[in-house]
């Protein structure tokens, strides 16, 4: 399901399961995914809607569904 | 709100990522 997978994503990001994911642990991200470490930043400040520094389970998941939905209606 | 904008600006991005996750996940035995 669309929640597994959010968990599944979320983890993969935090990988030491602080329950959060901070800037440093986007940019660990890069050189496992084909993406800059402009590009995390700025998945990182999108996804941090409330600017605090921190990305919660709650806002990795709203982006995810933002992503999936958006997709669909576009 | 800037905010907007800029996550508007960002949606390929973001789009990147997720999809990177997605390949990463299915990619990998």
């Amino acid at each position: 399901t669309i929640q597994e997978k959010t968990h599944e994503f979320f983890q993969m990001c935090d990988i030491e399961s602080k329950g959060f994911i901070t800037r440093r642990d986007m940019q660990r991200l890069n050189g496992e995914i084909p993406l800059s470490a402009d590009e995390l930043e700025n998945v990182f400040d999108t996804l941090d809607s409330d600017g605090n520094g921190y990305l919660t389970l709650d806002e990795f998941s709203s982006g995810f569904s933002e992503f999936l939905f958006g997709r669909r209606v576009s | 709100d800037p905010n907007m904008k800029a996550g508007a600006a960002n949606e390929g991005v973001l789009a990147n990522f997720f999809n990177s996750l997605l390949s990463k996940k299915t990619g990998s035995p």
